[in-house]
């Protein structure tokens, strides 16, 4: 109980220092693979585009691959290796906050570790969050975790161009999240070409133009 | 330091049982919707041609689905819910040994949970391990995981037919593999359509023939 009460302090301490730069944040987590990064990348572009200053937190298990394509595409960003942790904390969180000059960022995105267990346990502080799932990961992909499901009101199923290719009805997927969560929007996208992610920033709240 | 003592006894207590009863036990494990339960799906077949009665232990976050295409394949299943746990232990494995009618086996599979972190520090008792990852979740999987994929000696891409559609050449993991572990074996499949599946079968010291 108390490691859960602890985490939440936590969180609610970033939450704060977040609103009081102004900053909009945005948690990006879901499973290994499913196009998060990508996502993230269109999001910096068009975001930048609108004249908003983007700044990521990367974290992956190991390496600094994700780190160095924010960092390509002009956010400033900070780098954390989780380790044998397979999830990221509020307290890691805080640490990563300080490495970056929140005076001059609009946004930040945090992407998390790609899990669909643990994440669910280990609020960050952001104000919104997204859970990143692919068409190539099979059509159980909500029924067999439910509980992620249940508390995000933003999901992404990602690599739609290739629903076909793996036997995956997306349609499924949706029934399934409208089934645990009612209220929840649920966005299908193809990422790697932009396809949908002006929906998903209108969605957090970003008045994207959707001119694609 | 004591858990991890306390798993490998847990771990080494059930490799004996399973070599009491003369079964050949792998462990499935790697990222989320890789095509774990796939590859054993057409693993199941392939050994039950050979005269082979196959078990598996299938552990998901949530459900069942895993477990009841194993029986669909003919295979005697026990179906495991790790619920808030991203990984399978050796204690969990210990119980569900007990629910199979161990004297009647040749085989056990044992799928974990998709996850490329936890799973390299629970050992389970198996005899042989494979980690599955699939192109679709990009070039970068080996390198950002190192501990697992240094410390198994059999690794399997999967979806190759895909490779081309998500932009990702398998042989960048074939050479991040072999720098991490050189030793090791890893063998491209299309487990949807069988192909690679007698080559990974082999390697596990399963004589199937290569008649595919
Ligand atoms: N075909 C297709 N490929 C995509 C799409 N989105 C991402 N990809 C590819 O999928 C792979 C993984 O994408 P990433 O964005 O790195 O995924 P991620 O969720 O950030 O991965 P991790 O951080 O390692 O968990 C890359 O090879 C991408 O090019 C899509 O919409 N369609
Ligand atoms: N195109 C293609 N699709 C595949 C291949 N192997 C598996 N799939 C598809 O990928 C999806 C996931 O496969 P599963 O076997 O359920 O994956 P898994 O690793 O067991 O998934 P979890 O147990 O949920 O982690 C399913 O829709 C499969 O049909 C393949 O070689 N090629
Ligand atoms: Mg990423
Ligand atoms: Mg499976
Ligand atoms: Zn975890
Ligand atoms: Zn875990």
């Amino acid at each position: 109980e108390d490691i859960l009460g602890r985490q939440l302090e936590l969180a609610e301490a970033n939450y704060k220092k977040l609103r009081e730069h102004g900053i909009r944040s945005v948690s990006v987590l879901g499973a290994i693979g499913s196009g998060k990064t990508t996502l993230i990348e269109r999001a910096i572009v068009r975001l930048q585009g609108e004249g908003l200053r983007v700044g990521t937190i990367a974290a992956d298990s190991a390496g600094d691959d994700d780190h160095r394509r924010f960092l390509a595409k002009g956010a400033c960003s900070v780098n954390i290796n989780t380790q044998d942790d397979c999830h990221l904390d509020a307290h890691t969180v805080d640490h990563a906050l300080d490495d970056l000059p929140l005076g001059e960022l609009d946004v930040l995105f945090v992407e998390n570790v790609g899990n669909l267990i643990c994440p669910a346990d280990f609020p960050l502080g952001t104000e919104r969050e997204i859970v990143v799932i692919s068409v190539t990961e099979g059509d159980d992909m909500v029924r067999k975790h439910p509980k992620i499901f249940a508390q995000t009101d933003l999901v992404v199923v990602n690599k739609v161009d290739l629903a076909a290719a793996v036997g995956v009805d997306p349609q499924r997927l949706v029934a399934d999240y409208a089934a645990i969560n009612p209220h929840g929007k649920i966005v299908l996208t193809e990422a790697k070409g932009g396809r949908g992610v002006d929906e998903v920033l209108a969605l957090l709240g970003f008045p994207c133009t959707n001119t694609q």
